[in-house]
């Protein structure tokens, strides 16, 4: 409470410096969150590293989130299931789409092991995790790659929405082609799962139109 | 518009930069560093009613001549923002996505007599 001196707005008294440095900071708590449409700040229980922050924000370059509202998400894979055979692996993404939002861009980036001999085929699946379509697969994208190191491969976006859950699952399966005939010796692990070079999606969304859906429905 | 000094009673702009660390926050936001917190704050007499601002235009400067000399007050009038831009943050959501939104109408810029 200011000695006698008098708040030029509402008339009454101003506020200490520190009370209204305390107060300023609660307005900005309540405006971040409101602007992200959170109800507290997250709690993030398994952040990713360092490491593979820096690379995967560098490889994108962030641009300036599309107008309208729109975002963009990288979600880095939880490997669920590297059978050692093969370099198929089962990805697992955990995304927080909010409903009124739209899916319109995806890629998965990838990172292939300097061991790699060849062209490496690989078939991009999506598992339904939906109770009717629990097991099922849906291919996604097929993808031929012949150089080592990061490659961005474009997937359907329309293959990835509608996931209530929230949880994402993807099946990688790939083999070793020799010109055009597939190798029949397993191919050694060549996509690198590791820690630091995890694969992760690069996603952007938009806030939908409204009346969107009807004119579907319609 | 003017920001506000110590003893300035007309409309003008508070400004306050947050850092996120002063917030705890620096753990899940990742950029910025922290923003502009700026409100708008004083009193707006008749004869400033209606005007943005800033670069009050020759047209309502007469105006609120006008408005000055005119034995009827105008109904009061409030010191609000009239110029807003967005805010860039990229910040890691509860599942450790990283995301980055504009959010819109963050940061004011102007404030101006209603």
């Amino acid at each position: 409470q200011g000695t006698g001196s008098v708040c030029p707005s509402c008339g009454g008294p101003t506020l200490a410096p520190q009370a209204e440095r305390a107060l300023v900071l609660e307005l900005a708590k309540q405006q971040i969150l409101e602007g992200l449409r959170l109800t507290n700040r997250p709690r993030i229980t398994h952040p990713p590293s360092q490491a593979a922050l820096t690379r995967a924000l560098r490889r994108l370059q962030l641009g300036s989130v599309a107008a309208g509202n729109g975002e963009e998400v990288i979600s880095f894979a939880a490997i669920t299931d590297s059978s050692t055979s093969t370099c198929s692996s089962m990805l697992t993404f955990h995304l927080s789409t909010p409903r009124s939002h739209h899916l319109y861009h995806a890629r998965l980036w990838l990172h292939v092991l300097p061991t790699l001999r060849g062209t490496l085929y690989l078939r991009i699946s999506r598992w339904g995790s939906r109770r009717r379509h629990r097991g099922s697969r849906t291919l996604l994208a097929e993808h031929q790659m012949t150089t080592p190191g990061w490659h961005a491969l474009t997937l359907p976006s329309s293959g990835l929405r509608g996931e209530e859950s929230g949880v994402l699952k993807l099946q990688l399966d790939c083999r070793l082609l020799e010109g055009n005939s597939t190798v029949t010796e397993k191919p050694r692990r060549l996509l690198d799962t590791a820690r630091h070079q995890r694969p992760f999606l690069e996603l952007k969304i938009r806030a939908k139109e409204p009346g969107a859906g009807r004119a579907r429905r319609r | 518009t003017p920001t506000c000094e110590s003893g300035n009673p007309l409309c003008c702009r508070r400004d306050h930069y947050v850092d996120f660390q002063e917030l705890g926050w620096r753990d899940w936001i990742l950029q910025p560093e922290g923003y502009q917190l700026n409100y708008c704050s004083g009193q707006c007499p008749p004869h400033l009613a209606g005007s943005p601002g800033i670069a009050a235009s020759f047209h309502s400067a007469v105006f609120s001549l006008l408005k000055a000399n005119n034995p009827w007050p105008a109904s009061t009038s409030c010191c609000v923002p009239t110029a807003r831009r967005p805010l860039s943050l990229l910040y890691l959501d509860h599942n450790g996505n990283v995301v980055k939104t504009d959010v819109p109408d963050m940061v004011v810029e102007a404030c101006g007599c209603s």
